[in-house]
């Protein structure tokens, strides 16, 4: 389903450009749509500088694209309202990049039945499938859980499905608007002949002996060991909580083997980071005593130190036992590194110790906050499925909590919600442009291929409620009163969000839910600075500057032509600067004077020319008279 | 509690939808042609 012809390709790096009708949620998630595009594929974007071909994202009405590159220097995708999917954005931007609809595949009807009679009338066209001469499937199986397929519902005229899929599993499964699926990937990186990523650096499952090249560091007390299973657990591994006889491994620290203060570290093969920060994710199960911890170190090589400068990142305490936990530590490094853990054997009686296991390392920011939610299941679809996430604080200081609506029958949604906190007398009211971005965590070991589900918010601070109160004023004063599980009272601001972030269906599959643990990550970012997004273009030939060192006077303007420098003098009614520097003025006056003065000096020397003219003529004349007169004999000298 | 503030209004719509609902017939829903694609 990929257009066929080089000449619809794009660049591996996409010219692009934010319009300013774009609304601010929008533009946010643009952003982290291509932060999806940069971890899982090659393609990359960047802001528009003059090349020949950009795309132009704008609020158009409704969401297209064209499919393929235009070749028309500016070529508009549109993102309008209600758009702001990142999904939405993911399928409109494989549009560009040359992909048609899954169901249009010249063997879609292998896989699908399309069912004529009950697509809207005028609308059957949008059915048509292409041949194998102009639409190419890249040697990639039917994908019913791309991003690009219609939903069972697409162009309806009634209730019944206008698509049902064969093998009858899948009919709730095409339409996902969530994330790019495996073979999304697999086209899109075929197509354009990807092998890296931008910022994908490290995924390691342990499912192979060699433990993803990781080594065992010396000068400590014990070797982390390469494991299946500890009696004081984890009965299983996280990947595939041991659902997979025979495999399942993970890495395990055995506290109990050493002494109080003994440690294990287990060092990340090398890594050339690209980007200079990275987000490190991993699960954690702690069995031993319960001040065991774990030290996560880097070590970054430079030319001058080959053995490396060990940095200690993060300590975590306090880790809770029985069970695999998530965590994320963020990373600062621009030079080659190694990730180091280090399990450190804490005071008390250990009869377990540290186990790790899905480590995933990318140059992504990682999420500010994870709300982790335990023995998930029972709340789908219960009436106490209303859940409120504990408070956190944005980097900003705003105090939040995300509600998690799930007791409607078919549906969860989530809704984002500013709450009472410490820094509110210091902090902006209404609250301005803070993105709330919620992740529902697909927990697949390799973050390549999770689909995950996202939704992003945007606080408008000019956003008015019916009774006239700005929607995101301070809490206290527009907020209702609420009480945490302790007790404390605080005031909730009025939720803002989604009735339909997810289907119950489809938040049952995937590893959604994993060992009856969700994990929703949280991020609110200050994204005021994309208020004005549509940038001048910074042009990319350089312009000798000939102008520098060649100064014109009186105001007059250097130009540069056929590579020569000069000067554009300032003239104006009746004057004007003329010379190589506009250093001579003129005015008509001027002419008048010139035109006075040359008519003066023409008559003058017309007269001086005609007085030595008469004069030569008259002395001409008289000698020939005198010498006439000479010359006569008067024969007659007699008068008569 | 006073109601969430909903943007999808309740409905779960799809790209389509959205550009349904808008009176757009663009090409398989959501994508412009520019004359110059053949089909």
């Amino acid at each position: 389903n990929s257009i066929i012809g080089e000449e619809y390709r794009w660049p591996h790096t996409i010219p692009y450009v934010l319009d300013n009708s774009l609304e601010m949620n929008a533009k946010g998630v643009i952003l982290n749509a291509f932060e999806r595009y940069r971890l899982k594929t090659c393609i990359d974007f960047k802001p528009w500088a003059g090349e020949a071909n950009y795309i132009s994202v704008f609020k158009g009405s409704g969401c297209w694209s064209s499919v393929g590159n235009r070749h028309m220097g500016k070529q508009e995708l549109s993102i309008g309202e209600n758009c702001d999917r990142i999904a939405t954005v993911q399928h409109e931007f494989l549009h560009a990049l040359g992909f048609w609809h899954e169901q249009s595949r010249s063997d879609r009807d292998d896989y699908v039945s399309i069912m004529w009679d009950r697509i809207q009338s005028g609308r059957e066209h949008n059915f048509d499938t292409y041949n194998d001469q102009v639409s190419d499937s890249l040697n990639v199986p039917y994908d019913y859980s791309s991003v690009m397929h219609y939903s069972k519902t697409a162009f309806q005229n009634g209730t019944e499905p206008t698509i049902v899929t064969r093998i009858s599993d899948f009919m709730d499964v095409i339409g996902q608007r969530m994330d790019f699926s495996d073979y999304d990937l697999l086209k899109l990186n075929r197509l354009y002949n990807c092998t890296t990523s931008l910022s994908f650096m490290d995924s390691c499952n342990f499912e192979l002996e060699n433990v993803c090249g990781m080594i065992q560091s010396s000068g400590d007390n014990a070797d982390w060991q390469w494991v299946s299973e500890v009696p004081r657990g984890p009965e299983s591994d996280h990947s595939s909580m041991g659902q997979c006889k025979g495999s399942g491994f993970f890495m395990h620290f055995n506290s109990s083997s050493v002494s109080v203060g003994g440690t294990a570290m287990l060092e990340s093969r090398t890594l050339y980071p690209k980007r200079g920060f990275q987000c490190l994710q991993f699960y954690l199960y702690s069995s031993g005593s319960e001040n065991d911890q774990l030290n996560v170190y880097t070590r970054e090589y430079s030319a001058d130190n080959v053995a490396g400068t060990l940095t200690l990142v993060e300590e975590i305490k306090e880790i809770p036992t029985g069970s695999w936990q998530l965590y994320h530590v963020t990373l600062k490094v621009t030079n080659k590194f190694r990730v180091v853990f280090e399990g450190v054997r804490g005071a008390g009686a250990s009869l377990g110790g540290l186990s790790i296991d899905d480590i995933n390392l990318s140059e992504t920011q990682c999420p500010h906050h994870i709300w982790h939610i335990k023995n998930f299941t029972q709340f789908i679809g219960s009436s106490s499925g209303t859940l409120y996430s504990p408070p956190f604080y944005s980097p900003k200081g705003y105090a939040f909590q995300i509600h998690l609506h799930l007791s409607d029958s078919t549906n969860a949604g989530i809704y984002f919600h500013l709450i009472s906190g410490a820094n509110d007398d210091q902090l902006q009211w209404p609250c301005p442009w803070q993105q709330a971005t919620m992740t529902l965590l697909d927990q697949n070991p390799d973050i390549r291929q999770r689909m995950s589900n996202q939704r992003s918010v945007t606080t408008d601070p000019f956003m008015t409620t019916d009774n006239g109160n700005y929607f995101w004023d301070r809490p206290s004063k527009v907020g209702e009163v609420a009480f945490f599980p302790n007790g404390t009272q605080f005031s909730r601001g009025r939720g803002f969000g989604t009735s339909a972030f997810i289907t119950h269906k489809r938040l049952k599959s995937r590893d959604f839910i994993k060992g009856d643990d969700v994990y929703i990550l949280l991020t609110v970012e200050d994204i005021s600075h994309l208020n004005s997004t549509a940038v001048e273009p910074i042009p990319t030939s350089t312009i000798n500057d000939f102008c520098v060192n060649f100064t014109c006077e009186n105001d007059g303007i250097c130009v540069v032509q056929n590579g020569r420098v000069g000067c554009r003098c300032p003239s104006g009614e009746d004057w004007w600067y003329v010379g190589e520097r506009c250093e001579r003025r003129g005015s008509t006056q001027d002419t008048i004077v010139i035109a006075v003065s040359s008519t003066a000096a023409m008559f003058v020397l017309m007269l001086i020319v005609t007085l030595v003219s008469v004069y030569c003529i008259r002395k001409k004349y008289r000698s020939k008279t005198s010498s006439n007169t000479a010359d006569m004999t008067l024969q007659n000298q007699h008068a008569f | 509690t006073r109601e969430n503030f909903d943007v999808d209004g309740g409905i779960d719509q799809d790209i389509f939808d959205i550009n349904e609902d808008l009176g757009l017939d663009l090409f398989e829903g959501d994508i412009r042609l520019d004359g110059v694609q053949e089909r």
